[in-house]
């Protein structure tokens, strides 16, 4: 463990617990892409699968039951308590357009032709494009709620915090995952161009508006 | 090889 991977996972975990509070206290989802955290749902199952079989460490296990067990009340809070909020019109991006060819690159580009680990590689290949509905969703609404904002540079922060993890990891252990940082870079740079409204915008205490 | 490391990253 290093300070990156902690401050990474710290700022995935606030990005959860932010979305989670917007939907408790508003007691809505209004602007949240249900897709996307189904996306998340299916990286975290396909990634956790050794959760009983392989222990790491306390904070693993708990991380990972946290991510899994949050993940599925927030779909559970999207299409069920609040779904009269849930804008299903604008949710509107075509999930099988990720998942078919993710799935196909999982088989092709792997570490390892073996069940878990193309698993593995799929969840990595997933994390990286699940947030597109989100952002689609954002750019077809044309704005972005101040919390829902924040949610989204929490986690697009995570990603950018794990590739100065793998740096500082091939430097200080000689460890280099090639898949986990190729699709690192990639999810990273999906976020820029929210980044740079967040940072001109949502810090100057404005609201995220696109020119829809 | 990667495939053989523990997966220790969340």
């Amino acid at each position: 463990m290093n300070i990156f991977r902690l401050c990474g996972d710290m700022s995935h975990l606030a990005a959860i617990i932010i979305l989670l509070l917007k939907m408790w206290k508003t007691r809505s989802v209004a602007g949240i892409s249900g897709k996307s955290q189904i996306l998340f749902a299916t990286v975290f199952t396909a990634r956790y699968l050794d959760l009983f079989t392989s222990f790491i460490s306390i904070y693993n296990t708990c991380m990972k039951v946290f991510f899994i067990g949050t993940v599925y009340f927030t779909i559970y809070l999207i299409y069920m308590k609040f779904k009269a909020t849930y804008d299903s019109n604008h949710d509107s991006f075509r999930v099988e357009f990720l998942i078919v060819p993710v799935g196909g690159l999982a088989f092709l580009v792997n570490h390892e032709f073996a069940p878990l680990e193309i698993i593995w590689t799929f969840s990595i290949y997933l994390e990286s494009v699940a947030i597109l509905p989100q952002l689609f969703m954002i750019s077809k609404t044309g704005e972005a709620e101040t919390i829902t904002s924040h949610y989204l540079f929490a986690l697009g922060s995570y990603r950018a915090l794990y590739l100065c993890n793998w740096i500082y990891r091939y430097y200080a252990e000689g460890f280099f995952d090639l898949i986990a940082v190729v699709a690192g870079v990639v999810q990273t740079i999906l976020y820029c161009d929210f980044f740079y409204l967040y940072i001109t915008k949502v810090m100057k205490g404005k609201k995220i508006s696109l020119p829809a | 090889e990667n495939a053989t490391l523990v997966k220790d990253e969340l």
